[in-house]
C-alpha cells in the first residue's frame, strides 16, 4: 500500500502543504498496477478492507473541526514552513506541549427552563492517555449575544465557573471574574485556565458549571440573555475544552495505526459475537 | 545502464547516482488516511537514494563504521555490501487528525521530513 501511494514526484518537488492541498496525479504506472493488485486482492481480505474503509469514513466525515483547532494548525504549520520558532504555541507557557486535543461540549440546554440560571458543560476526556503529561488546559466558552437582548446588556457582571461533582453534591467554585460590557454588540470567547482542576481529576467525564450574576445586586442573570445560550449554534461555536499534552517518548505514527486496527478488530469481534449469539438462538 | 554525470560525461561502471535527497510526495488521500487526517492532505517528505561508494564525501557525514564498510566493499564487493544511504537529519510536521474518540487533535510528529541524507 505504501509503495502504491507514496509516489515520488517527477522532477521538482510539488508544494501543497496547505489545508486545501489536493491529491497529486498518479503518473507512475507501477504504482497504479500495485493499487490494482490491492483492490483485486483475495475476496476475504478485500471485504475486510472495504468494511474497514467504510467504517472509518463514517467516523471522519461526521466530525467538523472546531475553528480554534484549525487556527492552531494553520499557525503552527505556517511557522514550520517559514522555519521560525515564533509560533503561538512555542511562545506560550505551554511550549512543552507537542499535542493539543479539543474536546467539544456534549451537554444541551433545558428547553423548558424559562430562566437559565446555570449552565453545565460536559466533556468526555476518556481519550486522554495516562502516558501523556498534562501541561495545560483551558475552557473556551463563546459569548454571542442574541439581537433582542443587546439594547439592555451594558454593565458589570460576575462570571463564576464551578466544577460539578455529581448528583446531590455541592459544586466547587473554581474561578470568578468580572465581565464589563461597554458595547452592546461586544462578544467573543471567554477563556478559563482549568489545568489545575483537570490535573487533579482522574475521571473520564469532566463537568463544569457557569453562573452569572449582575455586578450590582448579586442577581442571577439568564445565561441566554448574556449570550451563552446553545440554541442554534454550529458545532464550531460550542464550548471547547482544550488540553495541552506532551508525550514522554517519541510519538510514532504506528500508535495511531495500531489504535485504528484495534478498533477495527473490535468491531469485527463484535460482529462475530452477534453471529454466534444468532446461531445459538436458532 | 550508464548514467550521465553533471558534466555530461558518461561513466559505464555506475548505474546509480551518489547518495542524495530525492522528492517523495506523500498524499494521505491516496494512502486512505484522509478519513482520520484532516490536514495536511499531502506534503513533501523526500527520501534518500543513491550509492555510498568509495571515496565517501564528507557532506554525507559517514560514521566510522560506514567508512570501514565502504573501504571493504571497494576492495572486495563480494565480501561486504556498500554502506546504506539513509536520512541523517529529519524535521517534524504538524498534523490535525481525528482520534478514536472523535476528538480533533493537533500533534507535532517528529521525523516526518528528510532534511539530509548520509551513509551509515
Amino acid at each position: 500500500v505504501e509503495t502504491a501511494a507514496l509516489s515520488p514526484a517527477p522532477g521538482s518537488s510539488s508544494p501543497g502543504t496547505g489545508l486545501s492541498g489536493g491529491p497529486g496525479r498518479h503518473t507512475d504506472t507501477r504504482a497504479s498496477k500495485l493499487l490494482l493488485v490491492k483492490e483485486n486482492g483475495p475476496p476475504a481480505a478485500r471485504s475486510h478492507h472495504h468494511h474497514r474503509r467504510r467504517r472509518r469514513r463514517r467516523r471522519a466525515h461526521s466530525v467538523v473541526p472546531h475553528h480554534f483547532m484549525m487556527s492552531i494548525y494553520t499557525a503552527e504549520s505556517a511557522a514550520e514552513r517559514v522555519g521560525t520558532n515564533a509560533s503561538l504555541l512555542r511562545a506560550s507557557s505551554r511550549s512543552a506541549a507537542n499535542a493539543i486535543t479539543g474536546f467539544v461540549d456534549t451537554a444541551e440546554d433545558d428547553a423548558v427552563d424559562s430562566h437559565l440560571k446555570r449552565q453545565q458543560y460536559l466533556f468526555d476526556v476518556a481519550a486522554l492517555s495516562n502516558k501523556e503529561e498534562l501541561v495545560g488546559a483551558e475552557l473556551r466558552l463563546l459569548r454571542k449575544t442574541p439581537e433582542q437582548f443587546r439594547p439592555t446588556l451594558s454593565g458589570l457582571y460576575d462570571l463564576k465557573l464551578y466544577s460539578c461533582l455529581g448528583e446531590g453534591q455541592p459544586s466547587k467554585l473554581l474561578q470568578s471574574r468580572s465581565l464589563h460590557i461597554h458595547q452592546s454588540d461586544a462578544q467573543g470567547w471567554e477563556v478559563f485556565d482549568v489545568w489545575e482542576t483537570l490535573r487533579l481529576s482522574h475521571s473520564a467525564q469532566f463537568c463544569f458549571e457557569l453562573k452569572v450574576t449582575s455586578g450590582q445586586g448579586e442577581r442571577d442573570i439568564d445565561l441566554r440573555q448574556l449570550g451563552f445560550g446553545r440554541k442554534g449554534r454550529a458545532s464550531q461555536e460550542r464550548a471547547l475544552l482544550v488540553v495541552f499534552t506532551r508525550t514522554r517518548r517519541r510519538e510514532s505514527l504506528f500508535s495511531e495505526m495500531k489504535e485504528d486496527i484495534k478498533s477495527s478488530e473490535g468491531s469485527a469481534g463484535e460482529l462475530q459475537l452477534h453471529a454466534r449469539r444468532r446461531r445459538r438462538r436458532r | 545502464s550508464a548514467f550521465t554525470s553533471r558534466h555530461g560525461k558518461r561513466h559505464g561502471r555506475k548505474s546509480k547516482s551518489r547518495c542524495s535527497k530525492k522528492p517523495l510526495h506523500v498524499n494521505f488521500k491516496e494512502l486512505g488516511w484522509d478519513d482520520w487526517i484532516i490536514a495536511p492532505l499531502d506534503y513533501e517528505a523526500y527520501h534518500c537514494e543513491g550509492v555510498c561508494d568509495f571515496p565517501l564525501r564528507s557532506h554525507l557525514e559517514p560514521t566510522n563504521h560506514a567508512i570501514i564498510q565502504t573501504l571493504m566493499n571497494s576492495m572486495d564487493p563480494n565480501s561486504t555490501p556498500p554502506s546504506c544511504c539513509v536520512p541523517t537529519k529529519l524535521s517534524p510536521i504538524s498534523i490535525l487528525y481525528i482520534d478514536a474518540g472523535n476528538n480533533v487533535v493537533y500533534k507535532q510528529y517528529e521525523d516526518m521530513v528528510v532534511e539530509s541524507c548520509g551513509c551509515r
